[in-house]
């Protein structure tokens, strides 16, 4: 299964990932 | 004895020609991504290999709605408590489970895989981060993630898929944030989303970002078997709207999300659309072969990966009533639903 996040955000919302990394539920995925 | 060997071999022939077609496919599939490695090895960038519209039909005609409702089934009957250690010592080995999270360590507590599958973790098992607006809703890989360009998201790098087929077109209603002011479609009569003209594709991304100066981001987070399965809300907001688009359940692993385009507009998926301070905000659970049934915890309406649906369809709901004209308020970590097998 997969959880797709759509949202809108300033243009300095900023995501703290890799692509192809584990994460796990409560980690940050990004923040302005 | 002659009648006998020649009415065999045409009984036959029907199996080997679909051995060799099929052996003859795999192994053209399997030079191609040879080919595709040594390729990689010179350095040199290599497409995406996508899948061809007939592979594409292929696929989709399996019955994988079915199938995921007689592995749910299974996964239903109570196992006897002998039994129940090594079938959940077994998945546990196979898909690199960790107990010591569960809330419940105990084995012989889960009475079916299913009860398993859905098992809750130690409160403490996973701290949410208080530092940044938008945390991670479940466990997983991420996909990918980035800024949504020209109304296409990237499922996985270089295959895309519509956004407006994905969300499904706007919906009348001042309550939702899309803020299309069209005539109210009835629930269930949607046509996919697809019959929207290129024009209005852009327009379609511009009308959900309701700021001026703002973006549209995206990220894909995918759930491998082992992983916990519930989720959580990623970060304050207000759920307004729900919308069910049945579908198939094609598996979403990445690499069926590598070879085929649109994967997410194919399967069943439960699209949550609200808001958070900073606009648009929305929430998509998409389903899979063994993971067919999605449950959003405030939602008993809805019914997922049920037999009956009409291909192309989509169910409308709204949180907001002239009772409650606040829609669901989610605070960042709260529980929100659960994938389920079957």
């Amino acid at each position: 299964s997969t959880i797709v996040l759509i949202f809108e955000a300033p243009k300095d919302f900023n995501f703290h990932l890799k692509p192809g990394q584990k994460i796990r539920f409560g980690e940050a995925l990004g923040s302005l | 004895f002659h009648t006998a060997a020649t009415r065999t071999l045409f009984r036959l022939r029907p199996f080997y020609f679909l051995v060799a077609t099929g052996g003859g496919y795999v192994g053209y599939r399997q030079y191609e991504k040879y080919r595709d490695r040594e390729l990689e090895r010179l350095g040199l960038e290599v497409p995406p290999r996508l899948a061809g519209e007939w592979e594409v039909a292929l696929y989709k005609s399996v019955p994988t709605r079915l199938l995921s409702r007689a592995w749910g089934r299974l996964n239903q009957v109570e196992l006897p408590t002998w039994l129940r250690k090594p079938v959940y010592s077994l998945y546990i080995w196979t898909f690199g489970v960790n107990m010591k999270e569960a809330a419940v360590e105990d084995l012989d507590h889960y009475r079916n895989l299913s009860e398993f599958f859905s098992r809750k973790l130690k409160p403490q098992a996973r701290p949410v981060c208080g530092l940044h607006s938008v945390i991670s809703p479940s466990d997983g890989k991420i996909l990918n993630f980035g800024q949504v360009q020209n109304c296409e998201v990237e499922q996985v790098k270089g295959v895309t898929y519509s956004l407006e087929s994905f969300l499904g077109p706007r919906t009348p209603g001042d309550e939702l944030p899309f803020g299309s002011q069209e005539p109210a479609r009835e629930a269930g009569q949607g046509e996919p989303a697809g019959a929207a003209q290129a024009p209005a594709h852009c327009s379609f991304q511009n009308q959900l970002v309701t700021k001026e100066g703002n973006e549209l981001y995206h990220c894909v987070i995918y759930l491998a078997p082992g992983d916990y399965h519930c989720f959580h809300s990623p970060t304050d907001w207000r759920v307004a709207h729900r919308r069910h688009f049945p579908g198939s359940l094609m598996s979403v692993n990445p690499g069926i999300a590598r070879w085929i385009k649109e994967l997410f507009c194919h399967n069943e998926r439960v699209v949550l659309t609200g808001d958070w301070k900073h606009g648009f905000f929305s929430l998509t659970a998409v389903g899979a072969t063994n993971v067919g049934s999605i449950r959003i915890y405030f939602d008993r309406e809805l019914h997922t990966n049920s037999p009956m649906y009409s291909k192309g369809s989509y169910n409308d709901f709204s949180y907001i009533s002239h009772s409650n004209k606040e829609g669901i308020p989610m605070r960042k970590g709260e529980h929100l639903g659960e994938f389920n097998l079957g």
